[in-house]
């Protein structure tokens, strides 16, 4: 039989040893493991790999811990904008979306945009109103509010500054 | 931001990559994890591919695509392009963050140029590993 895997990921920063504490650090540990172990007993009965990549990040969504769905960081006006996209390497077929508010599961979105239009990406609005045609259900704000994530805006909200979710003040660029 | 690669028991990849953006972002500001080739990719010739990190880099690097056109056109392994738009090409350009690969073989490959990742994998092999820091 031929080697299967799963690789996951929750983002990349200035993760330093010793600036997280052990339960800080065990709790994101252990939410890393759930969203592999459910990804990875999909592929473990033969199910496909867009399924697993799409269960597994699922269930980053639905962690406060990381920057996605339910994580997800503050914008400059209070609100959580996300984004999403997924890629079957056999078909080559992909679906995208972005500026979107309110969905538990960006990514499952960004699937039905491609197994349900003839389109690849869409943004803002018309994808609020694509969702809505699928019967999503939109999240209260409080849903996606968490203590850690609002006082990282706090910090730099009246600044021209923007930051990587696991990183110090990184400098606003203006192009 | 979070992401998922997979290779499944017939050899087919796929990557997904789901994030809130960046904190304080604002004019509508997007990153690359929706776009593809830069922050997410997947073809069964090359690798799948799922990125994290200072995303206008990650944009203009066309990333993820960058590590497939490695594999496919200078023949470089899944390590080797990897390692190599990360630790190389991304950084040239000041870009900062990682990416996690997939090939169709099963291998995996997750580099990074910052000081840490949230990262996990776990293969056919008995192959399993969660990490943070570097």
């Amino acid at each position: 039989m031929k080697k299967y895997s799963l690789v996951i990921h929750g983002g990349a920063g200035t993760l330093v040893k010793g600036l997280m504490t052990p339960e800080k650090e065990e709790q994101y540990k252990s939410a890393l493991n759930e969203a592999l172990e459910k990804g990875y007993a999909i592929l473990e009965n033969s199910g496909s790999a867009m399924d697993a990549v799409e269960v597994a990040v699922n269930h980053l969504e639905d962690s406060p811990l990381f920057n996605a769905g339910k994580g997800s960081v503050f914008t400059n006006d209070g609100t959580h904008e996300m984004d999403a996209a997924i890629m079957d390497g056999k078909t080559l077929d992909a679906g995208a979306v972005s500026l979107i508010t309110g969905i538990k599961n960006p990514i499952s979105l960004a699937r039905d945009i491609m197994e349900k239009t003839d389109h690849v990406f869409l943004a803002g609005e018309g994808a609020m109103r694509f969702a809505k045609s699928l019967d999503y259900t939109l999240e209260a704000p409080e849903y996606f509010y968490d203590e850690h994530r609002y006082q990282q805006w706090q910090n730099i909200k009246d600044s021209d500054k923007f930051q990587l979710d696991h990183s110090m003040k990184k400098e606003g660029k203006f192009g | 931001t979070v992401g998922a690669v997979a290779c499944d028991q017939n050899g087919n990849v796929a990557a997904a990559t789901s994030t809130g953006g960046m904190t304080n972002k604002r004019w509508g500001r997007v990153g690359d994890s929706p776009m593809i080739g830069s922050g997410t990719y997947a073809n069964n010739k090359t690798c799948a591919v799922s990125c994290t990190g200072s995303g206008e880099y990650f944009i203009r690097g066309v990333v993820a695509y960058d590590v497939s056109c490695l594999m496919e056109y200078k023949g470089m392994s899944l390590e080797e392009a990897a390692s190599e738009v990360i630790n190389k090409r991304v950084l040239e350009i000041g870009g900062d963050g990682g990416l996690i690969a997939v090939d169709a073989e099963g291998n995996i490959a997750m580099p990074f140029n910052t000081e840490g990742m949230y990262r996990a994998f776990k293969t056919s092999k008995g192959e399993k590993e969660i990490g943070i820091y570097r």
